[in-house]
């Protein structure tokens, strides 16, 4: 019942609040999020009140408790659990972030083909090989996946994921994945900010 | 005169036509756009008309031209030199992928404050100390830069970016940057994408 415009927006929200949290900020207005997030202070009210928020009049909201709404929101109340195919850069910068961050959406496995990499760590994690997956999703109640391989190598490993029982995967791979219609893919572009970017120049 | 919404969209409409592209595609519906991307048909039809683009009944959308229409107004026809701060996973993954992509937004140089990286080479690249930003800054000619470095070095990294002329940042560490009214700066989360695949399971 939220719409979908809204409910892309809410972890960019998440995102810059968690930030405000760590700084110890306990109120902001509709003002300071929209010039933060780049929307319109109007927009921003209007979002907020989507799920009952209504800031007050000299105060705005308050910091912790529109975080943790909106973390309820996306269902980031509880650890959702999350795998990782592909162990390379991006892979590694990918799992060091979610550790840090100590994210609920958690990445608890790590999967590579290489030989050289099955059986390293990353972040008290074993890398596997992709034979383990379907066990592994099972036993780790997993539903979604992380892709961070070549282009080349995507669809394969996507079609892997979806036979192990994997519903929702955020494909970093630049090519379109094909799934059946109850798999969700979000396709990630961590250059495509930077192309927006250059519009305003 | 194209709203902020569009625009933050075009880059969206250019992946997946990219991708349409490389696979030789010829011609793309509202429908499939919409489908791909996410979006309400009459949604996508609107905001291709914002710059006159109107798709043939029957036929729909030439994906070559939209390509080149969309790059355009994007000011991606032209290269847009970008430099990146810190060589890190993160660094590596975005430099590959930069240079794979041939993206009009091009990384011409690699900065990082470790001596053991520094020296050492990238895509071509050798990676530059910081005291190297001014001086590369003005010989190539360089607005944009991306920072990838962790969190407690990223407000001194914006600082010194600013000093030297740069007016548009793509940044990656978890923190909220203060920067000047006329620098632009985007938060780059790869990991927002996942929380909203989240909600949809
Ligand atoms: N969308 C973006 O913004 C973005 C940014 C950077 C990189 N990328 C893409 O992410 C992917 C990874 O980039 P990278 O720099 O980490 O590359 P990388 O070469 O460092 O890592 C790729 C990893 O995938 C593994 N791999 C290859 N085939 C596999 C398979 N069939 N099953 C399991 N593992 C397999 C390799 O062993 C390697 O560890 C590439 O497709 C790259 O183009 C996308
Ligand atoms: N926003 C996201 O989605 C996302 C995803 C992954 C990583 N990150 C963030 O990106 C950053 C980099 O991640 P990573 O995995 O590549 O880390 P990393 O530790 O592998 O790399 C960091 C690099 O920055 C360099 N560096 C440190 N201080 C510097 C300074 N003052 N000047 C120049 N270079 C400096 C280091 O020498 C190193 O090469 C971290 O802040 C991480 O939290 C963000």
């Amino acid at each position: 019942k939220i719409s979908e415009a809204v409910v892309r927006r809410l972890p960019v929200y998440l995102r810059y609040l968690n930030n405000l949290k760590a700084m110890n900020v306990r109120t902001v207005s509709s003002q300071q999020l929209g010039e933060a997030l780049d929307l319109n202070p109007a927009q921003i009210r209007k979002d907020l009140a989507c799920f009952g928020e209504f800031g007050r009049k000299g105060i705005g909201y308050e910091v912790n408790y529109l975080v943790e709404k909106i973390k309820s929101i996306l269902k980031l109340d509880k650890q959702v659990n999350v795998l990782l195919v592909g162990a390379g850069h991006l892979g590694h910068a990918i799992s060091n972030y979610n550790a840090y961050l100590k994210d609920s959406m958690r990445i608890v496995a790590i999967f590579d083909a290489d030989p050289h990499k099955i059986g390293k760590k990353i972040v008290n994690m074993m890398i596997q090989p992709l034979e383990e997956l379907a066990n592994t999703v099972k036993e780790k109640n997993i539903r979604i996946a992380i892709i961070a391989v070549p282009a080349d190598a995507a669809q394969a490993v996507a079609d892997r994921l979806v036979a192990a029982g994997i519903t929702g995967i955020l494909n970093f791979a630049p090519t379109n994945l094909r799934v059946p219609e109850n798999v969700r893919v979000h396709d990630a572009d961590v250059t495509m900010e930077l192309h927006s970017l250059a519009y305003y120049l």
